[in-house]
């Protein structure tokens, strides 16, 4: 499958919510997310990668306006579960590359990694399909990340979602 | 946006690899995807959390004939970076919920996460997006988790991709 890249989407309307050191255990993502969406928090990004020494950390991203309904939330739950702590960031950006067929050009994800070093974006977190390649950046660097992607690919500049 | 489930899929053609404790700073994403794009590793998943003390892990998952180029790759980087260690595991499986509008009823993830809680599943990484809710788990446990997921979530029986 040939690879298209159908443009850059990018968001400044969330911020970011991580719990260290939860126990990689069954129940664990149950716990922290049923109450969230009890009280109605709505939900973009999940981010949780492989544990070491028994225990990983979970990353989410909702909107701003939630984030004070969201940290108490997950504060509680932290403490029930015996987590490391939880920190909280919304000066935070996702900048994504959309488009189909992704994986087989791996080269897309590289490409963007090399454009955001190049202007010494750092990269704070990755999630990844074949048709969406997201990075959270810091906000200030939004835009620059968005042109230099652009001019990188070789794309137009029309914004997408 | 009202929320659509249009079914569950699942691989169990990939493996995973983690490159643990590399540096978070610009241009380490971009070292390590770089030369597994020259070696022609077609890469899936990419899921990197935020750092702690400076660093932080990045897992990813590619054919399971890629392997042990990818390892090998992989294994020069995080030597040239300085990084914790590489792991690799062939016996993981992605299951993922496919739909629309999942991040307004940030319920699907909470319910997925929860019925494989049920059936002492554990969820090894999680990567979302607003049209996929993606774990990886145990390939030993795949059939019992597609199963418990279209059982649980009151779909119909039929596979996507
Ligand atoms: C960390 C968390 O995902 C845990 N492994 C669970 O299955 O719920
Ligand atoms: C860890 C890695 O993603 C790093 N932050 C980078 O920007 O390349």
């Amino acid at each position: 499958e040939q690879a298209v890249v159908r443009g850059i989407a990018h968001d400044i309307s969330e911020a970011k919510l991580t719990v260290y050191r939860v126990p990689d255990t069954p129940g664990v993502a149950a716990s922290l997310f049923e109450p969230l969406a009890d009280a109605g928090v709505t939900i973009d990004m999940i981010v949780q990668n492989v544990s070491q020494e028994g225990s990983t950390d979970i990353s989410f991203t909702v909107p701003l306006a939630m984030l004070d309904v969201a940290e108490e939330v997950t504060k509680t739950v932290a403490e029930d579960v015996n987590a490391g702590g939880v920190s909280t960031d919304r000066e935070i950006a996702k900048v994504s590359i959309v488009g189909i067929g992704m994986k087989t050009e791996s080269g897309i994800a590289s490409r963007m990694f090399r454009i955001l070093a190049d202007h010494d974006i750092n990269i704070q977190m990755i999630s990844t399909s074949p048709i969406r390649i997201s990075c959270v950046i810091a906000e200030d660097r939004v835009s620059e990340a968005v042109s230099a992607l652009h001019a990188g690919l070789e794309l137009d500049g029309e914004a997408l979602q």
